[in-house]
């Protein structure tokens, strides 16, 4: 529980734009 | 140098802004913002066809999946939508994209972030928010929590964050606590940007074939 909710966030993939750059088939 | 590629772009893109424009108000530079171009345009014809960027060409381009809702992708794309009009056009996606350049000033990620954790826009992040950021990611992940742990993790953000103890961050609070855990911005910065015109080189390519 020492857990820092933002940095939880900040390092989840369900928000991060990074999908925009992935190739798409 | 920039000519051709200038005049090329503007046909290709009748109604947006310049590239040099784009580029000397952003951190990016004149080839960038004709990379992103490649992108944009990917994005913008890929459902719609209309040359701007919809929600759920913004969720497809995302996830793979034009249906897919995600709390972070809408606000994203609210935020994104500068003007206000329910789609993104090229400027504001180069205006936007520029808050994620691993070069832009960490001011520009720190206010950025405020508004998107802001979901209710009452100029404040609150304890509901927070709760909810934290729900939809664990549902995003498919992880397990009970209510007391996520209720625990939010008390303690809260206990950190919350300077003044009145039950909300305010901006300088928001500010302070990422001076001090600057990872909780780690998704502000896109490290792809910083090789843009590596990732999407075939305008590039073009226009310098055609210089």
């Amino acid at each position: 529980t020492n857990l820092n909710a933002f940095e939880i966030i900040s390092f989840s993939s369900g928000f991060d734009l990074s999908g925009l750059f992935i190739e798409k088939e | 140098m920039g000519c051709a590629s200038s005049r090329q772009f503007g046909a290709r893109a009748a109604g947006h802004v310049e590239p040099e424009v784009l580029a000397s108000d952003t951190s990016f530079t004149v080839n960038e913002v004709e990379a992103l171009y490649e992108l944009y345009k990917r994005m913008s014809f890929s459902i719609i066809k209309d040359g701007l960027i919809h929600k759920e060409e913004f969720q497809l381009a995302l996830f793979r999946n034009s249906k897919k809702a995600n709390l972070f992708a809408d606000r994203v794309f609210d935020l994104f939508d500068l003007k206000r009009t329910g789609v993104i056009d090229f400027e504001e996606f180069v205006r936007s994209l520029s808050v994620f350049h691993p070069k832009a000033p960490t001011s520009e990620k720190t206010a950025f972030a405020f508004k998107l954790y802001d979901l209710r826009g009452t100029g404040y992040i609150e304890k509901e928010e927070l709760r909810e950021l934290v729900l939809a990611l664990l549902d995003e992940s498919d992880l397990c929590l009970s209510d007391s742990t996520v209720e625990a993790i939010v008390d303690n953000t809260f206990s950190q964050a919350d300077s003044n103890g009145d039950g909300k961050i305010d901006p300088e609070e928001w500010e302070e606590f990422v001076k001090k855990n600057p990872a909780a911005l780690r998704n502000m910065s896109l490290p792809y940007l910083q090789d843009i015109t590596m990732a999407f080189p075939s305008f590039i390519t073009r226009s310098e074939a055609k210089d």
